[in-house]
């Protein structure tokens, strides 16, 4: 199945 | 002091309409180059990214940076008392506990006058990366919307596909299969009604319906949506709004593991 990503996976945090 | 007055006041309404349903409460940040908000919504699965430039504003004063701590539904209450023709103003001293909102009527026979109180908002800023995108999709901004809305009856995911074709989205439900292929440059309303592909490579990635559902509410504040995809990245969807900036929005994919 597909699993719901977190954008914290691809974007930093500043 | 802030103070920032903006004719077209509808536009104020539309942008409120278009974030109260995934953020909760977000800091306003006004600055000398205008307006901008960045927020998640509380799942962290998605973003919104806004600004309304100082040159949209007539006039537009911003003596020290602030940051405007908002609850949006108390925001968005307060939005729906203004007119579609309204001029509204947002104002608030330098170290603010308060906003006030002023609502003109356009012959200046009613003034309305709203003061909020603020929030303290420790909010999380994202970087977002410079992304070189596969493929970057424009199309008018009310197809998107049909295609999320109808795709929305048969799954809860959308599968973007986009090749030298054009661009396919398709939904998978128990009941069975959606898809909805648009090809290059057809002419689909009689005014800004073309779709356009910048394609670098082929691409194919699934998003939640729900959240890009979400992102139509901005439909009413431009004719044509953009919609950036990079396989295995989050898709970026933007409404530029003539005269004053832009709301993007991003929305993690669906991979997978």
């Amino acid at each position: 199945g597909l699993t719901q990503k977190s954008l914290k996976d691809f974007f930093s945090t500043a | 002091m802030f103070e920032a007055r903006l004719v077209q006041g509808s536009l104020m309404k539309k942008f409120m309409e278009a974030i109260k349903d995934l953020v909760k409460e977000a800091n306003w940040d006004c600055t000398g180059t205008g307006i901008s908000l960045q927020a998640m919504d509380t799942s962290h699965v998605s973003l919104v990214s806004l600004l309304l430039r100082s040159d949209g504003f007539d006039p537009y004063r911003c003596d020290r940076n602030i940051s405007l701590g908002i609850n949006m539904e108390s925001m968005a209450k307060i939005m729906k008392c203004a007119s579609n023709d309204d001029v509204i103003t947002i104002r608030s001293e330098d170290h603010p506990d308060n906003v006030t909102f002023v609502f003109e009527s356009p012959n200046q026979e009613k003034v309305c006058d709203y003061e909020m109180k603020l929030m303290d908002i420790d909010s999380e800023h994202l970087g977002i990366p410079d992304t070189e995108y596969d493929a970057i999709i424009s199309m008018p901004a009310s197809e998107f919307q049909r295609i999320c809305r109808d795709l929305s009856n048969i799954g809860d995911s959308v599968k973007i596909t986009c090749n030298k074709d054009g661009v396919q989205f398709s939904a998978q439900g128990d009941t069975g299969i959606g898809k909805i292929a648009l090809k290059q440059n057809a002419v689909i309303d009689k005014e800004d009604g073309q779709v356009s592909i910048e394609l670098n490579d082929p691409v194919s990635l699934t998003f939640a319906l729900r959240y890009l559902t979400f992102f139509t509410k901005a439909t009413p504040l431009a004719s044509t949506v953009t919609l950036s995809v990079s396989a295995k990245n989050p898709v970026a969807v933007e409404y530029r709004v003539d005269d004053i900036g832009y709301i993007r929005y991003y929305l993690a994919p669906k991979i997978e593991e």
